[in-house]
């Protein structure tokens, strides 16, 4: 199976 | 004090029909540098940059900074008012909580903006819009992911559902080919990556906004869809890839 990561994760907060 | 008008009602219809089934509430953040969206849809996988430069309206005027909360179903409905060729004009006073002619509500959406950094891509495709929205469509009838994988040769669309598999190969065109037809890469290195249809296909939803789509991907890295639309900017998604277990 594959695992979806959330974009969060790339992206810092501002 | 924020006054915009458009001349052509058209592109905003365009622009708010691509991406209400995507994001649901979200900030216009104006200022006299244009007009700026970006949100993640609810699942936080996939998120989209909107630009819209003070030049592609009539008329821009901005005095301050101002950020409007709107739930984008309700202003598409309330564009609907319009037809493409009108001149739609958005006013919002600072203190207001509303844009007049319509009144509509405006929300107080406390939405976390994310630094996108201006990374390099290990690949660049540029296609005609209209086939990669066919692609994706036509995949998302087999299975639910698909695997990008670019090469100098071509980009190759694959994806395996449970009774069959379906494997579309994209040459590169050679560079008389016709704008409308072209399909052109920049590769550091061959890269591929495993993404969700369902948000792909929900991307392609910007199509009738641009001739040629450009797919920019790096590994493990989110892939980014962009829509240029020819004065007003563009529209930017982005899709976290699926990684093994």
């Amino acid at each position: 199976g594959s695992k979806q990561p959330m974009i969060t994760s790339f992206f810092g907060k501002v | 004090m924020l006054e915009l008008r458009l001349t052509r009602a058209g592109l905003l219809k365009k622009v708010l029909e691509s991406i209400r089934d995507l994001v649901t509430d979200a900030n216009f953040d104006c200022a006299a540098t244009g007009c700026s969206l970006q949100a993640m849809d609810s699942s936080r996988v996939a998120m989209l940059s909107l630009l819209l430069r003070p030049d592609g309206f009539e008329h821009y005027r901005c005095d301050r900074n101002i950020s409007m909360g709107m739930n984008l179903a309700n202003m598409a409905r309330m564009l609907r008012c319009a037809s493409d060729d009108d001149t739609v004009t958005i006013n919002a006073d600072d203190a207001q909580d509303k844009i007049s002619d319509y009144e509509m509500k405006l929300m107080h959406i406390t939405s976390e903006n994310l630094e996108i950094p201006e990374a390099g891509y290990e690949a660049i495709v540029k296609m005609p819009a209209s086939l990669f929205a066919r692609i994706c469509k036509d995949l998302g009838t087999i299975g639910d992911t698909v695997m990008i994988s670019v090469t100098k040769e071509g980009i190759q669309f694959f994806t395996r559902g449970d009774i069959r598999t379906a494997n579309i190969f994209c040459r590169k065109t050679t560079p008389v080919a016709k704008e409308k037809e072209a399909i052109s890469i920049e590769m550091e290195k061959p890269v591929s990556l495993t993404l969700a249809l369902r948000y792909l296909i929900s991307f392609t939803k910007a199509t009738p906004l641009a001739k040629q789509v450009t797919i920019s991907m790096s590994y493990g890295r989110p892939i980014v869809v962009e829509y240029k639309m020819e004065i007003m900017d563009h529209i930017r998604f982005y899709l976290v890839p699926k990684v093994e277990e």
